[in-house]
């Protein structure tokens, strides 16, 4: 169970989606990707937090290349969306090794040298082998480099 | 690439706790999960999706064990939460593999047998090699029990 990190890879080919203001009710998911794997749009990163009050966000990341090809705002509306957001200043950088969830310090940690950065970090999920966290694109070099050296890391 | 799903797994002994609305700026995940850290609390699936205005929700899944030992609505206030929420009426459903993410086709034929059961998708967390839903708790066994079925697995 003792966590080992291991290294830090980023990607700035990525694209975020945001269907927000979805109706939080069964199928709602199901329709969005459903609809997504229709345009063979490949999905990294599903993100959905809670639900606030009738409504939720789902989120998520999809290669830049893929992101082209497809209407976000059209599916969007089919899947009842008050607003889709299509942002593509971002990078996906993460933290990878394994049990890396079994400690919270090392998700403080990296969260701790992002913010001494000033690095705003909007979007955040976790697995067994990889903190991932979404950041604006021209901060990913330097976010990498920060916790390259707070991990004494190679970069992937 | 070719994506395999190998298995189910559930987990009814977690807690949701979610702070809401806490500042979105530098510097403000990195408190709330130090504060975790110095408490010994394991923090599992730590999702945050995009803000909103200037404030983001953070939520996170703990171990009962360690949930029962924390004082979340205070680590909270002292992270600036306008709100914390705390739910112990959840389950953690994964679908385990390789590169389950590869294909939406994978995360859709999830949702979609969800909804087909009538369970609402509280939360979603991916990652290559699992794909994570929160659900009510008293939906566990039905919910592992058609994902079983529509994918043809074994239950870990
Ligand atoms: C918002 C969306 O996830 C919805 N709750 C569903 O179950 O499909
Ligand atoms: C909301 C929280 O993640 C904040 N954006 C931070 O960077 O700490």
């Amino acid at each position: 169970e003792e966590p080992i990190v291991r290294a830090v890879a980023y990607d700035k080919d990525v694209v975020k989606v945001v269907f927000r203001r979805v109706p939080d009710r069964p199928g709602i998911a199901a329709r969005i990707f459903r609809a997504l794997a229709e345009e063979n749009v490949r999905t990294d990163m599903i993100i959905q937090s809670m639900f606030t009050g009738d409504v939720n966000d789902v989120s998520f990341i999809v290669p830049s290349a893929d992101a082209k090809k497809v209407d976000f705002e059209s599916i969007g509306r089919r899947c009842e969306a008050q607003e889709v957001v299509v942002d593509e200043n971002i990078a996906k950088v993460s933290l990878i090794g394994v049990n890396v969830t079994s400690s919270t310090d090392i998700p403080a940690t990296l969260f701790e040298t992002l913010a001494n950065e000033g690095i705003n970090i909007d979007m955040i999920s976790t697995s067994n082998s990889r903190i991932s966290v979404i950041i604006s694109r021209d901060a990913a070099e330097r976010a990498v480099k920060a916790i390259h050296a707070r991990f004494k890391l190679d970069q992937e």
